[in-house]
């Protein structure tokens, strides 16, 4: 049976999706903190128990599909 | 548990709240009830008293909105966002409110008043998110019987040290 594929590079959709989850609920305080994408998905891993990867994997985006509060999980 | 920033607690023991509007997913009075049952959560177990006024400005002001509802925090539709509050302060401090676009219940596993009024009025009261899966204050929305719902002992932990015990 033919495996079922991800794309390797995220398409612009998922990054925006990403992104706009990252900003609302982990959002970066400090201007100078340049931080990657995959550095706020490893954040985000960390504070949920996932696997830390840094990467869009399943369990990851399941979690950000979730219903859930609107307050952000890290504040400063 | 975690506390909000700054770590913002009331300085009184008795809150007002006050039910600015309503969702028409469920009867008003079970709304209130869950509103009731919800901030008794935390009443139960720390020396915070809660009471419902009418006419002027509560400390708590619970609404349900759409979309942009003058916050600066916009809903998103069914899903996503249930709700969000307001830590502990003047104004719109203390206050919750709830997605009118989410599908609301009292009785079944739509998503649950009670639950999320719960959480929020831990926000309201000081608490942040806790990332102990399990605790009401995990962000993630998650059913339980609310019939026998019993607060996990992580958010007892955090509000009790805010606020102390209740005393017997």
């Amino acid at each position: 049976f033919p495996a079922q594929l991800r794309p390797e590079s995220w398409s612009s959709i998922d990054l925006e999706k990403v992104k706009g989850y990252l900003d609302k609920f982990f959002p970066v305080f400090s201007k100078t903190q340049n931080l990657s994408i995959e550095e706020r998905i490893k954040e985000m891993q960390k504070f949920f128990h996932l696997t830390v990867t840094g990467k869009l994997d399943t369990e990851t985006e399941e979690i950000m599909k979730l219903p859930r509060c609107g307050m952000p999980d890290i504040s400063e | 548990y975690q506390t909000l920033p700054g770590t913002p607690k009331w300085k009184k023991t008795h809150l007002t709240y006050k039910i600015l509007s309503y969702t028409s997913d469920i009867p008003r009075k079970n709304v209130d009830d869950a509103i009731k049952r919800a901030l008794m959560v935390w009443s139960d177990v720390t020396p915070l008293q809660f009471r419902r006024v009418y006419g002027r400005q509560a400390d708590i002001e619970i609404r349900f909105a759409r979309r942009e509802h003058g916050d600066g925090a916009p809903f998103d539709g069914k899903g996503g966002t249930l709700a969000h509050a307001f830590g502990p302060g003047e104004g719109i401090g203390g206050d919750a409110h709830f997605d009118n676009d989410e599908k609301w219940s009292d009785v079944n596993k739509d998503v649950n008043l009670f639950l999320v009024a719960a959480h929020e009025f831990g926000h309201s009261l000081g608490l942040d998110h806790s990332n102990v899966r399990g605790a009401l204050m995990y962000p993630i929305y998650s059913y339980r019987n609310p019939e026998t719902f019993k607060l996990p002992a992580d958010d007892r932990q955090g509000i009790q040290k805010l606020y102390g015990k209740k005393s017997s």
